[in-house]
């Protein structure tokens, strides 16, 4: 039963587990994480995908500031799986240093919208954030989509990405929405696109059935709507590793103690 | 995973048996039982071995560390003790049978930070505090 990783300390002994302890130190570690069950994780090659992989930026970024602090895990603590982000910023750090969790949501939306009443291009984003455990604050939110080079019609200008809350729906006309967050870009730039969102989660957070999704327009500075594909934004169609998605870093808001056993 | 569990069984048990036939007194304390001095111990927690590969990302485990061994006077000859610790040993000694030697046990404890999906393949990043032994020390 050797083990004969790099990571792991040589004198370490190690001997096979007996299935039933094996189910046992499963069933404590659960319960030290503050799991009820071990998480079933449905879609193959989930880990190539751009929330993981951002993840693993941010849990790379956390372990090294741990160790320059001297309070961290005696290994190097090596991932199960193979990553290689880049996407993590000054910005993210500065979350990170006060953050207790940090959580990633998959965008939910089978079918986008691309075209509204009023022929306007859109594209429709939904996250699920009722699966936040207890005591956890919403202390900051990004929603982050990638943008490649627009179509070559549209070289050498500026373009405004915006993106709108969904306030009400309606049958036969345009959703109400309001206006969060937007940026202009070169129509020739490709790269991640970050809209601060952290008021809205909080808000979908606290008021879940209010929770009707997110709208990202492309306009030229002179208002004219551009079809989203064109513009380069990446939807559920393009590379796994390009997929939008939600980040949300949490502060847990009391002491929470694990059940008595 | 952890380095002789068998061995701590028959060394309490052999430490229970001297215990009953003789008092320790200050100077009794030669080498060989200082080996077995309140000491942090090596353990590795193997999320890969415990077959979690498909939903936790990183780390593929970490090293716990675990406390034990013998709080037997001097006290502060190898670690850090509490003040209370001391009066504890010094209550042992006068009442071995009725009153328990001081605990071996972690004076400071890091965190680790896992990365794991949940059922609905959102991505988790949670630090847990107290999670690895860094220090050993007599309460």
């Amino acid at each position: 039963c050797g083990f004969t990783d790099n990571h792991v300390h040589s004198s370490f002994i190690y001997r096979r587990l007996r299935n039933h302890e094996r189910r046992e130190i499963q069933r404590e570690i659960l319960s030290i994480l503050g799991l009820p069950h071990r998480p079933r994780p449905f879609s193959p090659g989930k880990q190539a995908s751009s929330a993981p992989l951002f993840m693993l930026d941010l849990y790379n970024a956390m372990a090294v500031e741990e160790e320059e602090e001297g309070v961290a895990q005696p290994y190097r603590a090596a991932p199960l799986l193979g990553h290689s982000p880049a996407l993590t910023s000054a910005h993210d750090t500065n979350f990170l240093n006060d953050a207790d969790m940090v959580m990633s949501f998959v965008n939910l939306v089978e079918k986008d919208k691309d075209f509204s009443h009023q022929r306007r291009h859109f594209k429709e984003f939904r996250f699920d954030l009722t699966q936040i455990p207890d005591g956890e604050a919403v202390t900051a939110a990004e929603f982050r989509i990638y943008k490649d080079r627009s179509h070559s019609r549209y070289d050498n200008i500026t373009l405004k990405v915006s993106i709108y809350q969904v306030v009400k729906e309606y049958q036969n006309k345009d959703a109400e929405t309001f206006l969060l967050d937007s940026k202009k870009v070169q129509a020739s730039d490709g790269g991640w696109l970050v809209f601060d969102i952290t008021a809205t989660s909080n808000h979908w957070v606290m008021n879940p059935q209010q929770n009707l999704g997110l709208q990202l327009c492309v306009e030229t500075v002179d208002g004219r709507s551009v079809n989203i594909k064109s513009a380069g934004i990446i939807g559920r169609n393009g590379p796994q590793s390009k997929q939008p998605f939600l980040v949300a870093f949490f502060k847990a808001s009391g002491v929470l103690l694990r059940s008595v056993r | 995973a952890a380095g002789g569990k068998k061995k701590n069984h028959n060394r309490n048990k052999s430490t229970n048996q001297q215990e009953s036939s003789r008092a320790p007194k200050t100077g009794d304390y030669n080498t060989s039982e200082q080996k077995q001095a309140c000491k942090k111990h090596e353990l590795y927690v193997s999320f890969r071995d415990l077959g979690w590969q498909d939903w936790i990302i990183a780390p593929e485990g970490y090293a716990a560390f675990y406390c034990d061994g013998e709080c037997s006077f001097p006290l502060n000859a190898h670690m850090n003790a509490t003040n209370h610790a001391i009066v504890q040993t010094l209550v042992h000694l006068m009442f071995p049978d009725n009153v328990p030697k001081p605990c071996c046990a972690p004076t400071k404890l890091n965190a680790i930070s896992v990365l794991y999906f949940d059922d609905s393949s959102n991505v988790i990043l949670k630090k847990y505090r107290n999670m690895v032994v860094r220090s050993c020390g007599c309460h």
